[in-house]
């Protein structure tokens, strides 16, 4: 049945949810139910899949993305590979309140980011630097790359371009690789 | 992920998303988290969906978008969460993928495919916090 006031959430993250749901009993936004969840998550580091510390890159480098939505206006604020911030969901709604854009990225979006008054710091923690290292040694595996020499699925790059007429990687392992601790 | 929607009690609708992507992704990649109608969508009209589990994947067929259309059209959230990954799941019928929809009545569902025990998600509103899983296709 429907009810109103409510929120819904991906995942178990029932500390998220909470928190959104604690502004919406007071009357606030949605908007700010929004950014109460998230940004929940973002602290809790929520399976390591949100916020900070989490999900390193073939760098080692965590970088974040969120979105923040309005129904009513259709604004919408966005970051995509937001580094050394480890505000996300606060930073796309400041994309959202302070300018016409929808989407910043990359270190543009952490300059902008810094002029609304964000923290410039390390993504890194002690679980991601051993996420990483411990990728290195299984060979880097597993990995995104296909079509590429050396074969990316028994060595660590750099990698080149494989001509597609000469070998062709099959991509299905790729779908092994997203589990409920490793997602979008 | 996290994927959240939330209708305030003046029935405002809002959605976000927050991530740190895939582990050991090649750098500069992006999923659908941070997406319009990939990773969340919502529109005041009918209601709002957000998405999780393959980025790459969700955003080639702007997952949540397409279940807010559904709405649209008349479906409520469950079939509208289901028709959705239908249009994925016959592409990638191996993709991990789950959804949470909520109409603007405040009536919710969700789908998934592919992800092992199932997909949980959280729902709160005046009644106590309720954990919910959802088996996948």
């Amino acid at each position: 049945a429907g009810h109103i006031p409510i929120i819904i959430n991906t995942w178990a993250f029932d500390q998220a949810n909470e928190a959104g749901w604690s502004l919406l009993e007071k009357n606030e936004s949605s908007l700010n139910a929004i950014v109460a969840a998230c940004s929940k998550c973002e602290y809790l580091q929520c399976d390591h899949t949100v916020g900070w510390g989490g999900s390193p890159d073939e760098n080692g480098e965590t970088t974040l993305d969120a979105m923040i939505m309005d129904g009513v206006t259709h604004r919408i604020g966005s970051v995509a590979a937001l580094r050394q911030v480890k505000n996300g969901i606060s930073v796309a709604k400041a994309v959202m309140e302070h300018s016409s854009h929808t989407m910043l990225v990359g270190d543009q979006a952490t300059d902008f980011a810094i002029a609304m008054g964000f923290s410039k710091e390390s993504l890194s923690s002690d679980w991601s630097i051993d996420q990483f290292e411990k990728w290195k040694t299984r060979g880097c595996q597993p990995n995104y790359w296909k079509n590429v020499h050396p074969n990316p699925r028994n060595y660590c790059g750099p990698y080149k371009p494989q001509d597609l007429n000469e070998f062709h990687h099959d991509n299905k392992f790729l779908y092994k690789i997203v589990d409920r601790n490793n997602h979008d | 992920t996290i994927g959240a929607v939330a209708i305030d009690r003046q029935g405002r609708i809002a959605s976000g998303t927050s991530t740190n992507g895939m582990n050991h992704k090649i750098p500069g990649r992006v999923g659908d988290s941070p997406i319009p109608g990939a990773g969340s969508y919502v529109d005041q009209d009918v209601g709002g969906a957000a998405a999780t589990g393959d980025g790459d994947i969700i955003m080639r067929f702007l997952s949540s978008y397409q279940a807010v259309e559904n709405l649209r059209n008349g479906m409520d959230p469950i079939q509208a969460a289901n028709a959705a990954l239908g249009r994925i799941i016959r592409k990638y019928p191996k993709a991990q993928v789950g959804i949470v929809v909520l109409d603007i009545h405040g009536n919710y569902g969700a789908a998934c495919l592919n992800i092992d025990g199932g997909f949980p998600f959280i729902v709160r509103s005046w009644a106590e916090q309720s954990k919910h899983l959802v088996k996948c296709v």
